[in-house]
């Protein structure tokens, strides 16, 4: 199926992906 | 922890700038909302950096956009 991965999850100290595309 | 400035954010790329935010953001909403802080803290990191910046001084604001986040989440 279709799974959304929406929101990213935030990580203390993982290095934040959420907006890696801009 | 001394509070994060525009100046510091602008010293650094712009990933790490959401980066920076999240981390401040982060143990905010961790205190109230445990559980879904990940998220949350994520959906929040959309937002304008001049406006997180802005949420990080003012509980109100902040309080608001979690309220915002959890409504959109549980949808």
């Amino acid at each position: 199926g279709s799974s959304i991965n929406w929101p990213p999850e935030f990580h203390p100290g993982v290095p934040w992906k959420g907006l890696q595309n801009i | 922890q001394e509070p994060l400035t525009v100046s510091m954010l602008a010293a650094a790329p712009l990933h790490k700038q959401k980066q920076m935010i999240g981390e401040r953001l982060y143990p905010l909403i961790y205190n109230v909302h445990t559980q879904l802080a990940g998220k949350i803290t994520g959906m929040l990191l959309e937002i304008d950096n001049s406006e997180l910046l802005f949420m990080l001084e003012s509980p109100e604001s902040l309080n608001a956009k979690v309220e915002e986040a959890l409504a959109v989440l549980h949808a």
